[in-house]
């Protein structure tokens, strides 16, 4: 009953009264500070999720989150100090797991709407491809060479790697050019042939979209690393 | 730096958490489990000294929140209870079906509340 303060938070009405409806009010407003803060319109709906294996396989590759005893995620909060920007708040990591493809050999990978159109700048992009030996490898071959090229496009080479093959394991092909021209696109689609000479020689293959019964942790995915470029940034901060 | 307790009416951090799985948002954010919403709220006598605070935390959002819903404007305002120290917040989360996205959002959380 005092003077009306002169502020807004000293003003508050303190969240007295119903107790559940200022809880509810302020779990409303929780939701649509996320969602702001995350440049989202609405809480995405998903649809059908990776497996669970290849994304904590994916997560433990890139070292951006471990599992925990009881299967919950935790995220390596020292991520930013390892990513390659020095801006870590305009700085998205997006990882992409591939879906199947018009053939066996065909990865379809459906980019992330992290920013609108041509804003985002790509740090780094890779595939990430499992290459599997199998039990009749030939030992003498120790390496074979990687190759993505661009489905639809005529089959323009993308990226290409000689790789060593001692071991099962995964490996990394950059494709940061290509994944900026996709980003600038409509339909932010990317659609990978993935070939490997001397692969059948050595006894080895590359892991693409195994049938839904059969185990998926090694699902290929790409990793993007993208910044908002500073137009996008500043249009945010106008706002 | 006070914690409201409820007991003094000066400028403090009211603590508010939020479990996503009980909001149903659990199936989209993959980590952290839940976030702190907290916000400064409390009086602010003119004679405590005033500190810069920061318009990007949650904070904000609750003082819009009763702003939108008519609480008068406030004009002149002299000192107030807001936000002075801020934590980033990582966030890891389905954007579709297929696309995992991991950001670092600075400001997001408020550590601690001060008079301006």
């Amino acid at each position: 009953d005092g003077a009306r303060s002169e502020c807004p938070s000293c003003s508050l009405p303190t969240l007295q009264g119903d107790p559940a409806a200022a809880d509810t009010q302020l779990v409303e407003a929780v939701k649509r500070h996320i969602l702001n803060m995350l440049h989202l319109k609405s809480r995405p709906n998903i649809t059908h999720p990776v497996p669970k294996a290849a994304l904590l396989n994916a997560l433990k590759k890139l070292h951006v989150g471990r599992v925990r005893e009881d299967g919950r995620v935790e995220i390596e909060e020292d991520w930013s100090s390892k990513s390659v920007l020095n801006e870590p708040e305009q700085a998205s990591e997006i990882i992409s797991f591939a879906e199947a493809g018009p053939s066996q050999d065909v990865l379809h990978f459906q980019i992330a709407k992290e920013e609108e159109g041509d804003l985002s700048l790509v740090e780094q992009a890779n595939i990430w491809l499992y290459l599997k030996l199998s039990n009749k490898s030939n030992r003498s071959r120790s390496k074979v060479t990687l190759r993505l090229s661009q489905e639809g496009k005529g089959g323009k080479a993308v990226s290409e790697k000689q790789v060593d093959i001692k071991r099962s394991g995964w490996h990394t092909l950059p494709v940061s050019r290509t994944v900026q021209t996709v980003l600038a696109s409509q339909d932010r689609s990317l659609m990978l042939k993935v070939s490997c000479d001397l692969c059948p020689e050595a006894g080895v293959s590359p892991v693409l979209m195994e049938p839904a019964d059969k185990e998926e942790s090694h699902r290929p995915f790409l990793m993007l690393l993208v910044r908002e470029s500073a137009a996008h940034t500043h249009r945010i901060r106008k706002r | 730096g006070l914690e409201c307790d409820g007991k003094v009416n000066i400028c403090c951090r009211k603590q508010f958490y939020v479990n996503f799985r009980d909001i149903g948002w659990s199936d989209w954010i993959i980590a952290p489990p839940g976030y702190y919403g907290n916000y400064c709220e409390g009086e602010c006598p003119s004679h405590i000294a005033g500190t810069s605070g920061s318009s990007l935390s949650f904070h904000s959002a609750v003082i819009n929140h009763y702003r939108i819903r008519g609480y008068s404007p406030f004009n002149n305002i002299k000192s107030c209870c807001v936000p002075t120290k801020l934590r980033a917040m990582s966030m890891l989360y389905y954007d579709d079906g297929h696309n995992i996205v991991k950001k670092d959002i600075q400001n997001m959380i408020v550590e601690e509340c001060g008079c301006s």
